[in-house]
């Protein structure tokens, strides 16, 4: 695994910060992006998939009141790919019809897995085959502005787990990013640098770190591990291991 | 002459004010003036939520006022939450074996 990787920095991987508006559709715009990204790292195309078809086509036809990621990958499924952002646009409503029909895929999956809950274990295939998904609690992000959160089962219960985001890095701070050591200059204080995970929000750009936040990696912060899952893109007999810039 | 007035400086923004700024900032309106104060109110409780988050917090993130400020724990959860899967996520057996492409 190695010490840093941000999948931003790869062209055309991660697409542009999403703002949900008033629909309950995180779990669609995080798949959503998971498949932009695994895309754009096996076929070496950049897309922008359409968020509303996964709302309309669903198979519970009610994508604004909530969703699990894996319904997003079963509807593309049933639908043998998604149509693009450019051709289905986001609305922010669940349309009457799905219109899946009307328009040519620009991406499909093969399948969807979930990972290991051992964060080690995300890292190394964050790193080597592309961002994927989890579900965390989002208690801590209401007041959010910036910063790595550093959260303990008390402050953000790693078990009550209520937003899909998009993982899309990690990395660790330099000693002198921590507030303690800034801010008490009295004390001793620890030199040590911090281990975060970079996640991609769906609340817009101007929320957070430009749409983005980070979370601290190696103890389960606001149970990132709890459903770390993925769509697989590209023919599973070709091993194609990737490098996170 | 002994008492002389001091410069106090800058003085710190009061409450309604941080609140006004808010509103003008996240473009914010109320419908009535009752509804203005529950949401000066749990604006307040947020302000003081995150501060104590900043105070508590290990790592080197900083709290406070976002665009979710006049909302409750509860109205946020509902509006910008994964509604469905809010504490009644599916127990979701973990399959043992290879996370490699060859498994089925």
């Amino acid at each position: 695994v190695p010490s840093t990787c941000d999948w931003r920095k790869a062209p055309g991987v991660i697409s542009s910060v999403k703002y949900q508006e008033n629909c309950l559709c995180c779990w669609a715009m995080a798949a959503a992006g998971n498949i932009e990204a695994q895309w754009a790292i096996k076929h070496k195309e950049s897309v922008e998939v359409s968020v509303q078809e996964l709302l309309d086509c669903g198979r519970c036809g009610d994508g604004c009141r909530g969703g699990y990621v894996w319904d997003a990958y079963i509807t593309v499924l049933n639908n043998s790919g998604l149509a693009s952002e450019k051709n289905y646009p986001f609305q922010g409503v669940v349309g009457k019809k799905c219109q899946a029909k009307k328009y040519k895929k620009v991406a499909w999956i093969q399948d969807f897995i979930m990972l290991s809950d051992n964060e080690q274990k995300i890292a190394w295939y964050l790193a080597t085959e592309g961002p994927i998904t989890v579900t965390i609690n989002m208690k801590l992000l209401q007041q959010y502005k910036n910063g790595v959160i550093r959260a303990t089962p008390t402050t953000c219960d790693p078990q009550h787990v209520n937003h899909v985001v998009l993982l899309v890095g990690f990395g660790k701070t330099k000693s002198v990013e921590r507030r303690r050591a800034k801010a008490v200059s009295s004390q001793s204080h620890s030199r040590q640098s911090t281990q975060y995970w970079i996640l991609k929000n769906s609340w817009g750009a101007n929320w957070g770190e430009e749409g983005y936040f980070r979370l601290h990696r190696g103890s389960n912060a606001c149970g990132i591990t709890k459903y770390p899952i993925t769509a697989r893109v590209g023919k599973p007999d070709k091993k194609q291991r990737v490098s996170c810039p | 002459d002994s008492f002389r007035v001091q410069d106090p400086g800058p003085r710190p923004l009061e409450l309604r004010e941080v609140f006004t700024l808010f509103q003008i900032q996240y473009n914010r309106s109320y419908s009535n003036p009752a509804e203005h104060a529950r949401r000066l109110d749990i604006f307040a409780r947020n302000l003081a939520q995150a501060q104590r988050l900043q105070e508590e917090d290990l790592g080197t993130a900083n709290f406070g006022v976002t665009p979710f400020s006049d909302l409750t724990e509860e109205e946020f959860g509902q509006l910008y939450g994964n509604q469905r899967a809010d504490g009644k996520a599916p127990s979701v057996d973990r399959e043992t074996g290879s996370d490699e492409w060859e498994g089925s």
